[in-house]
């Protein structure tokens, strides 16, 4: 564990967090992708299927079951309980086309050729695209919420925050996963464009709006 | 084994 991860993991907890809040205090999930929020449970739920095969900390555990619990329980506001407010209409991204592609490449591409080693793969893999849905929604509508560009500002901070890490684990430890950091730099790339309207819109009090 | 060696982050 090291400051980089960490402030990792806890810019990944705050979005998390900001997200869940945000829809129970508004009682609305208008802006915000279902979509995504399915890409990210099945993200979750493959990788941490070694909850139950494997331990690493109380740390670990602790936060698996929680990107878990709260995956599960922001699709279930969004699809369920708040189902009126879900913006369908605009969240029409064709999920299918991310799942598969990353399915095939985690079963072409990976460290071992088992069961949860590809299922590991493809949960990193997925993960890097995952939010394509939610940018494809704010592109469509035009404009996203203050609290949905800090609930996005958060999530894009944390694999960014992670690219760090590694770079900090492979000088000390010599350790690295070629896997994880390709998809964590091509995830991170896929937030540049909606951190530089963050930083120039949304730090300065304007609303996060493109331009038509 | 081989599996926990490497994912140790989340």
């Amino acid at each position: 564990m090291n400051i980089f991860r960490l402030t990792g993991d806890l810019a990944h907890l705050i979005a998390i967090i900001i997200l869940l809040h945000k829809i129970w205090k508004s009682r609305s999930c208008a802006g915000i992708s279902g979509k995504s929020q399915v890409l990210f449970a099945l993200v979750y739920t493959t990788r941490y299927l070694d909850l139950v095969t494997s331990y690493v900390s109380i740390y670990n555990t602790f936060m698996k079951f929680v990107f878990l619990a709260t995956s599960y329980a922001t699709i279930y506001l969004i699809y369920v309980k708040f189902k009126a407010t879900y913006d369908h209409n605009h969240d029409t991204f064709r999920i299918e086309f991310l799942i598969l592609p990353s399915l095939a490449l985690a079963l072409l591409i990976n460290h071992y050729f088992n069961f949860l080693e590809v299922l590991w793969t493809f949960s990193i893999y997925l993960e890097s695209v995952a939010i394509l849905p939610q940018l494809f929604m704010v592109s469509k509508t035009g404009e996203a919420e203050s609290i949905t560009s800090h609930y996005l500002f958060a999530l894009g901070s944390y694999r960014a925050l992670y690219i760090l890490n590694w770079i900090y684990r492979y000088a000390t430890e010599g350790h690295y996963d070629l896997i994880a950091i390709v998809a964590g730099v091509v995830q991170t790339v896929l937030y540049c464009d909606f951190f530089y309207l963050y930083i120039t819109k949304v730090l300065k009090g304007k609303k996060l709006q493109l331009p038509a | 084994s081989k599996h926990l060696e490497r994912h140790d982050e989340l």
